[in-house]
């Protein structure tokens, strides 16, 4: 898998795809050739929401980070526009 | 708590609200409630007033709306994306959407609305998310119980750093300076209400809140949560099946909706009274004819409230229909099919079958004493 997941169920990465696209969405949105192969904007758009959320910054797509994106919330961006 | 860029934010206090769309899984009445007690939360820790609006452009304009509907935000269906609302602004701003896919709750068992409609209208008042996880404005769902609700404190921060305090500086004055002592004997009501699921009392100041069964009953201070009645307040009823309460002082009158106010005060001519009626002792609505009482001196008048008219053949006189309430009612109320009247320091359990008082109490021991 790539080096920035931890994980590699494809479910997972649509889910933070879209999840990133929604609410940290200020630098543009995300390629899905990113999310497999990693780049620089997904590595910091994984930062910037781990550490909104008090998680471990590592820029991994990990399950603590999968399993917040998977929480019923509220559809306004974290990161503000 | 965060503010958006700019921190854009409301220049006056007093907002219209305007519920555009309801959702098929509660009844309007619910959301209603949901939405009053949603702003109240914040008008409660800053000067802050909402007044309902029921045609037309408001402040916040609220809707539920499925899927894609039109502001390039579009909803994804059950669970995901619950709702969202727009920062302080004309038009689109401090518009606040739900997503109509969701199973809407007054309680826990599916999304509370109350608990997304208090987190969305912090946003329609300039607030962003806060990354503090026991805050209202933390982007996820966590269920909160809407009776007893008191605003996090990161929130009560972020909302004063934009409106300022109720009071400078101050904490609301819950309990006001001259506070009745409530286990005088001799305590009498200006007022007694039902409101949702609780029963008001009103004395000069101060009001204390009962829920049905429990015994923890406080008071608060009139101005705290009825700013534009102050202080005593001559009656008061409501009309639970249209979740509407009325509030009576000399000759005007105030709609409220849970303790939302609904525009500005009228006169109490609307009834249909007499002209040299200036003002009324108490009042008190019986669901099962639908009709309200309205006692003024030794009089009374009933009122009808499905045709909104003043019944004919009235006034009537108090002492021959309800025949062993003794002096003058200073509030009544109807709980459980008996109406309880207040006058002076005792409280009278009148039975309409038996068409007798069947019980007397003191007054004060309808609020713990």
């Amino acid at each position: 898998a790539p080096a920035v997941f931890a994980l590699s169920n494809w479910k997972d990465i649509y889910t933070a795809k879209e999840y990133l696209d929604k609410y940290y969405s200020n630098s543009g949105k995300l390629q899905i050739s990113e999310m497999v192969a990693g780049s620089v904007s997904l590595s910091s758009k994984l930062k910037k929401m781990q550490q909104f959320f008090g998680l471990q910054v590592t820029g991994k797509l990990d399950y603590s980070t999968v399993s917040i994106m998977k929480k019923p919330r509220c559809g306004m961006p974290d990161v503000a526009n | 708590y965060h503010l958006f860029p700019g921190e854009p934010k409301w220049e006056k206090k007093t907002l219209t609200y305007r519920i555009a769309k309801y959702t098929t899984s509660l009844s309007k009445l619910d959301v209603d409630r949901a939405v009053d007690m949603g702003l109240k939360a914040w008008s409660d820790a800053a000067p802050l007033n909402f007044v309902k609006a029921n045609q037309g452009e408001a402040d916040i304009m609220i809707s539920f709306e499925n899927g894609d509907h039109g502001d390039s935000y579009p909803f994804d269906g059950p669970r995901g994306t619950l709702a969202h609302a727009f920062a302080p602004g004309e038009g689109l701003g401090g518009d606040t959407h739900f997503d109509n896919a969701e199973k809407w709750s007054t309680g826990s068992n599916g999304f509370n609305l109350f608990t997304v409609a208090a987190h969305e209208f912090g946003h329609a008042l300039g607030l962003g998310h806060s990354s503090d996880p026991s805050a209202l404005m933390y982007p996820t769902y966590k269920y909160q119980h809407p009776i007893g609700f008191r605003l996090p404190n990161d929130d009560v921060k972020g909302i004063q750093t934009l409106y300022g305090s109720n009071v400078s500086g101050k904490e609301l004055p819950t309990v006001p300076a001259n506070n009745p002592n409530a286990c005088d004997s001799n305590l009498s009501f200006d007022a007694v209400t039902g409101l949702g699921n609780e029963l008001l009392f009103f004395k000069d100041r101060t009001f204390w809140r009962r829920q049905a069964y429990l015994a923890n009953i406080r008071p608060s201070s009139i101005a705290s949560s009825f700013p534009q009645l102050m202080a005593n307040v001559d009656a008061a009823y409501e009309v639970a099946d249209r979740g509407t309460a009325y509030f009576f002082k000399g000759p005007h009158y105030w709609v409220t909706r849970g303790l939302i106010t609904q525009g500005s005060p009228r006169t109490i001519q609307d009834f249909g009274f007499p002209n040299h009626v200036q003002k009324i002792d108490a009042a008190v609505y019986l669901k099962n004819t639908k009709k309200t009482l309205f006692f003024v001196g030794d009089d009374f008048y009933s009122y009808d409230e499905s045709r909104r008219i003043m019944e004919y053949d009235y006034p009537k006189s108090i002492d021959d229909e309800f025949s062993g309430v003794e002096g003058k009612v200073d509030a009544a109320v109807e709980v459980n099919g008996y109406i309880y009247f207040f006058s002076g320091p005792k409280a009278y359990k009148y039975d309409t079958e038996k068409e007798d008082v069947v019980n007397v109490v003191k007054s004060s021991s309808w609020i713990g004493c």
